[in-house]
């Protein structure tokens, strides 16, 4: 999957891919403080094309909020609710929206589902739906937070290490091995690291074609300027 | 040719992949300068008209330097800056009837190679029952590897398939591998340098000429073949076992002073064994035109042998002189038609056509070409097709091809040579066949959109009409379809649902190829037909399909005559700006060219000692 943290105040964003075996689940978001956990994991395609590499990109996510006791299960075929033990499923192929005490659903057919938990967060899963006989991709989804800003200071995983921001300093942009992209040296958290000026897509707008994000690509699975190394976000179970 | 002998071609490989006719062709050669000083080395190749270029790059010393397709307005400063410096040598040039040559040269520098790779796509159409292939190939020198690869994928079957080459010997035949399967097809072509060799103790090659892949797939009788993938749909329409329709052809021949000699005994000739060869349920006339208009009989008559015999007497008499009044003859053809049918003297599901054939600009009444277009579309009201034949190089054929369009025909050059008379019988052939009139594709709004050209005048015997579009919904994998036409019986409809295959079924044990080439497939038709749109439609209908063509032009890397391709290649020390100018020409602007393309690179002496240092930038333009 491709990760793209934005800096809309300073206008500019860096990004970099995380590689792993299809099935890996990963940590995006932990905040004990507030009980919200946010996992990923991922799939690969149906079959490996001989002509590229092997690509990996999430299929279901599991976010839980302790304290309300919410737990969502979104994968590419439904949506699964639970709030205090009652639950609910929902399918992509509805337009439908849920408004509750402390959560909000709304999920466009067959593109998106935007969740609102209340006083914490809100974020937004997109579905990517791939022609069902392709003989190599199948759907997959996006995970995009979009108020970050009531987590508290001890959020951490793959997302949330940067919900309250990271101080990064580019210079010397040179020449790279491609021509139109150059390379920089970004000192970011104690590393000093090379990066490569790239783009990633955001597909908010829309999911098609998707709007291209101008950013510092950081290479080696984000290698420097996530906290550890990849394997420390590696969880056993989506809960 | 090649001297100094220091520039060895190591490689030249053409790979092409066809999945549903669409074609995707590699030309890949690598050279090696083994010289101790730099020498500029030529890249040639030839690539058919109808193809589209979409990838260029040159790699040298472990850098690539790739071609970017740009909008020709945006691309035209760097053009003017290079003409205004006076060097004006063209990267694609007219070669021959059917093919572009596509040259750039550069400077290696000693003990250094470069890769050349060219890539480019085109829709192969039927023509008289199969789809033809053709690679160019002429290497000059011998090459360590030669290799022309090429895959046919049909969902459909393949009827037959053969691969042939006009430098093919009897020695080299064996050579020529072909594996056929239901649906699959492969066929290989590679000589050793020892195979390649004209004679034992030489070193020039017999490779040099064309390389022919002709096939046809097996036709579905009714509805055609709907194949949807990935969110597109095409649909190849050509039934087998339909009778022909009856025609009405006005045969409209230019004797204007021109003509005299070889091309007017050439046109008599094609002419009577075209006459000899009508059905006896066909109606036909004959006009001829100078400054003034002839017609052989007042109104159209039927091929019986009587008729034909007092027709080709006739013909006998057309002679060259005069000026050419274009204007009057087409109108009087026209006029002929519209009144044998409001007459009711034509057989009932006729389709009715006009072939023009003519070898320069009107000189005689109407002259202006706007007013000509106009006369002839408002006089015709789309009731009639209209061919156009321009005949030797005086001819502004773009001219034609804008009243063929506007007319729902063609327009073809046919070329002054010994086998003009075969070239003339040959498009008669190919559309003296009508199977279908009307021909109508309907698919639902609800389920479709972007649909590539719906409606068609004639379905020939032997051609194919293909449509494509996009589906609403990806994740939709049939809707129904129906096809109406005239036959020659009554009216012919066919409905039934298009659905999609599954292609791990259908090539198990292929890679993955077909998502993208329906999409390009898809893309490529559309804008030919937004670029046929430009000559036809209202002022606001042109201004809308150029810039939906130079949309998807771009989108898809498609070099057409709205684009450029800018290609950056190393720059020359010595000179400051080592430009070179790409421009495809207009129909117009071709002119035949003796000169052959050779699919990989070629030496120059070096005038001097040159090194590249930094990029600058070179261009391929198309127009």
């Amino acid at each position: 999957p491709h990760f793209i943290i934005e800096f809309p105040d300073q206008n500019d964003a860096f990004c970099f891919n995380i590689d792993d075996t299809p099935g890996t689940i990963f940590n995006l978001i932990t905040d004990p403080l507030t009980g919200i956990m946010v996992n990923g994991q991922t799939i690969g395609d149906k079959k490996i094309d001989p002509e590229k590499t092997i690509s990996t990109y999430f299929g279901r996510f599991g976010i839980i909020h302790a304290k309300f006791g919410i737990r969502l299960v979104v994968t590419t075929q439904d949506i699964l609710v639970s709030e205090k033990g009652k639950q609910a499923k929902l399918f992509w192929s509805e337009n439908t929206a849920i408004k509750g005490p402390n959560m909000d659903l709304h999920v466009t057919k067959d593109r998106s589902l935007t969740v609102t938990l209340r006083n914490s967060m809100k974020f937004v899963i997109i579905l990517h739906k791939v022609w069902n006989k392709h003989p190599y991709h199948q759907d997959y989804l996006g995970f995009y937070t979009l108020d970050s800003h009531l987590f508290s200071e001890r959020v951490h995983g793959l997302l949330g290490q940067f919900f309250h921001g990271v101080t990064f300093e580019v210079s010397d942009v040179f020449q790279g091995e491609d021509p139109d992209k150059p390379d920089a040296y970004m000192f970011v958290k104690g590393h000093n690291l090379t990066v490569t000026r790239g783009w990633q897509k955001d597909f908010r707008k829309d999911v098609k074609k998707g709007e291209n994000v101008p950013c510092w690509f950081i290479h080696n699975n984000g290698t420097g300027i996530i906290d550890g190394v990849i394997g420390d976000y590696i969880v056993s179970g989506l809960f | 040719s090649v001297n100094p002998p220091q520039i060895e071609v190591q490689n030249v490989k053409i790979a092409c992949k066809v999945a549903s006719r669409f074609a995707h062709t590699i030309m890949t050669s690598t050279a090696l300068n083994k010289a101790n000083i730099s020498q500029e080395v030529v890249f040639e190749v030839e690539l058919p008209k109808t193809a589209f270029i979409t990838n260029f790059s040159m790699e040298i010393e472990g850098k690539t330097y790739v071609g970017e397709v740009k909008e020709k307005e945006k691309a035209k400063k760097q053009y003017e800056a290079a003409v205004s410096s006076g060097q004006t040598a063209g990267l694609v040039k007219a070669s021959g009837r059917r093919m572009e040559k596509f040259s750039v040269s550069v400077n290696i520098a000693a003990n250094s190679s470069v890769t050349f790779t060219l890539t480019y796509e085109e829709l192969l159409q039927r023509q008289l029952g199969k789809y033809e292939l053709i690679i160019r190939v002429k290497p000059k020198q011998l090459v360590q590897h030669f290799e022309i690869v090429a895959d046919v994928y049909e969902p459909q079957g393949i009827a037959f398939l053969d691969a042939y080459g006009t430098f093919i010997t009897n020695e080299l035949l064996p050579l020529v591998e072909k594996t056929v399967t239901d649906k699959k097809a492969h066929v290989s072509f590679s000589p050793t340098l020892d195979q390649q060799r004209k004679c034992s103790d030489c070193d020039g090659t017999q490779i040099d000429g064309d390389f022919f892949i002709n096939y046809d797939v097996k036709h579905a009788e009714d509805l055609g073949d709907i194949q949807i993938v990935n969110g597109y749909f095409v649909h190849f329409f050509a039934p087998d076992n339909l009778q022909r329709l009856p025609k009405n052809v006005v045969f409209v021949i230019d004797t204007s002073g021109s003509m005299s000699g070889a091309k007017m005994q050439q046109t008599r000739e094609a002419l009577l064994t075209i006459l000899s060869d009508l059905p006896v349920e066909d109606y036909f006339a004959l006009v001829a035109f100078s400054s003034g208009v002839v017609t052989w009989r007042p109104s159209l008559q039927k091929a019986t042998e009587e008729n034909v015999k007092e027709a080709k007497a006739f013909v006998q008499t057309l002679s060259a002189n005069g000026w050419t009044n274009m204007n009057d003859a087409v109108l009087r053809a026209v006029d002929l038609l519209n009144v044998a049918k409001e007459q009711n003297t034509l057989p009932e599901n006729s389709t009715s056509i006009i072939l023009l054939l003519t070898d320069g600009d009107p000189t005689s009444g109407e002259r202006n070409p706007d007013k000509i277009h106009e006369n002839v579309r408002n006089a015709n009201r789309g009731n009639i097709t209209i061919f156009c034949l321009g005949f030797g190089y005086d001819v502004k054929f773009g001219f034609l091809e804008v009243m063929a369009k506007q007319n729902n025909g063609l327009a073809r050059r046919i070329y002054e040579a010994s086998d003009a008379v075969v070239q003339l019988q040959g498009f008669y052939n190919e559309i003296s066949n009508v199977l279908l009139a009307d021909v109508n594709f309907h698919y639902p709004d609800n389920a479709v959109n972007s649909v590539t050209g719906r409606q068609f005048n004639q379905l020939f015997n032997g051609a194919e009409i293909v449509v494509a579009g996009r589906l609403n919904d990806i994740e939709m994998n049939d809707f129904p379809i129906e096809v109406s036409a005239q036959s020659v019986d009554n009216k012919y409809v066919v409905k039934g649902q298009a659905s999609a295959q599954d292609w791990n079924v259908i090539f198990p044990e292929q890679e993955y190829i077909f998502g993208d080439f329906t999409e390009r497939l898809w893309a490529y038709l559309t804008i030919q037909n937004l670029l046929d749109k430009k000559d036809k439609g209202s002022p606001e209908e042109k201004q809308n399909a150029t810039a939906k063509a130079l949309e998807l032009s771009l989108k898809y890397n498609f070099v057409t005559p709205l684009t450029s391709m800018v290609v950056t290649k190393p720059k020359d020390e010595e000179k400051q700006e080592d430009k070179l100018i790409a421009d495809k020409l207009t129909e117009d602007e071709r002119r035949a060219d003796a000169q052959v393309g050779i699919p990989a690179p070629i030496s120059r002496p070096a005038t001097s000692h040159r090194t590249y240092t930094s990029p600058s930038v070179n261009w391929v333009d198309s127009d």
